[in-house]
């Protein structure tokens, strides 16, 4: 029985029974598509083309949700204006040969949930930089030795942003490429200003601190797996 | 002359209803949803002569006579799926990650000679 069973999940593209030992809880979106192919709405009843998902635009029928296995490098004090600093790294090695990685979305949540108009010490400065070799790592300020991949600013309304990371996913497939990110947080200069003016900087990091986790969203195809869809004569 | 044996309607080939439940396998703590589907089978008979009910190919016409000249050397032509569709499964892989996979041919909708 247990050959037929490796058989069987070789088949359905994994290496060994799974037992999940810390599983976490199935996000939203994943949700949402599954029930949606579940249960065809009366204006779409058809699967036209199962090798597309449709809630991104893109082709595939894999969608993975990774976690974050980074550790924080800093977490926001009193007396700075960096409220976070955090190494992502996402473990893309489960994807197989011949899977072709079509889309990568970062999402980065927050557990507040306010509605309030952000005030001067509730926007932040976020900047995420490519991890540095392991022989730049003991440097004390890791992050002047990263690559800056991007940057924008947020308020703490925010209850989560998503980035496109759909080409630093290709490269990452190489697991000697995949050295993870460094996700930085801090005030912004709006808010560096009113800090020179003495109020005192611990406050504004209030609003980084929930933040609550990163994942990957990755679809895939696995073209093998794929029928071509047939058009009806 | 041929030989020929009435078949019974419900005897002839056809999908039958089987529910795969993930428990029964095993894969109940790590396959999150669902838990089960309606995944059929096919089975029963396909005589000669063979009817366009029976979804056979000119193969299958072909061997049922000549299963008919000689039902000894010539097996009847067997009853198989013709039309399956896929199903999403969503699932935790070996890495603790969540994943939302769609598996083609998993549900017999159709089965044939």
């Amino acid at each position: 029985l247990s050959t037929r069973e490796s058989l069987l999940l070789k088949s359905l593209g994994l290496s060994a029974k799974p037992s999940p030992r810390s599983p976490a809880p199935v996000p939203s979106v994943l949700w949402r598509i599954f029930q949606k192919r579940e249960i065809p709405s009366p204006w779409s009843p058809g699967r036209e083309d199962a090798c597309r998902v449709e809630e991104f635009n893109v082709p595939g029928n894999i969608i993975r949700v990774f976690s974050d296995q980074g550790h924080f490098l800093h977490s926001g004090g009193p007396r700075t204006l960096l409220c976070l600093e955090k190494h992502l790294y996402f473990n893309l090695s489960v994807l197989e040969d011949g899977e072709q990685l079509t889309m990568a979305q970062l999402q980065l949540q927050f557990g507040h949930n306010s509605y309030r108009a952000p005030g001067p010490g509730q926007v932040f400065e976020l900047r995420l930089y490519h991890a540095p070799p392991p022989s730049l790592r003991e440097l004390p300020s890791p992050a002047a030795s990263c690559r800056l991949l991007l940057a924008q600013s947020f308020a703490q309304l925010h209850k989560s942003l998503l980035f496109n990371l759909t080409q630093v996913g290709r490269d990452w497939r190489t697991p000697s490429r995949n050295l993870g990110l460094v996700l930085e947080i801090s005030v912004s200069s709006g808010a560096r200003s009113s800090a020179l003016l003495g109020r005192p900087p611990g406050n504004f990091c209030a609003g980084a601190d929930s933040f609550l986790d990163a994942s990957l969203l990755v679809v895939s195809l696995q073209p093998g797996q794929c029928k071509a869809s047939r058009k009806k004569r | 002359s041929s030989y020929y044996a009435p078949v019974m309607p419900s005897s002839l080939c056809k999908p039958r209803r089987l529910y795969i439940s993930f428990s029964d396998v095993g894969w109940e703590n790590w396959i999150i949803a669902p838990q089960g589907y309606m995944a059929n089978y096919c089975l029963g008979e396909c005589p000669f002569p063979l009817t366009t009910e029976l979804n056979s190919t000119n193969h299958a016409i072909l061997q049922t006579m000549v299963h008919s000249l000689d039902p000894e050397g010539t097996p009847q032509p067997c009853c198989v799926p013709v039309r399956l569709s896929p199903i999403s499964v969503l699932f935790y892989d070996n890495h603790d990650n969540v994943v939302l996979r769609h598996y083609e041919d998993m549900v017999v909708d159709e089965c044939g000679c």
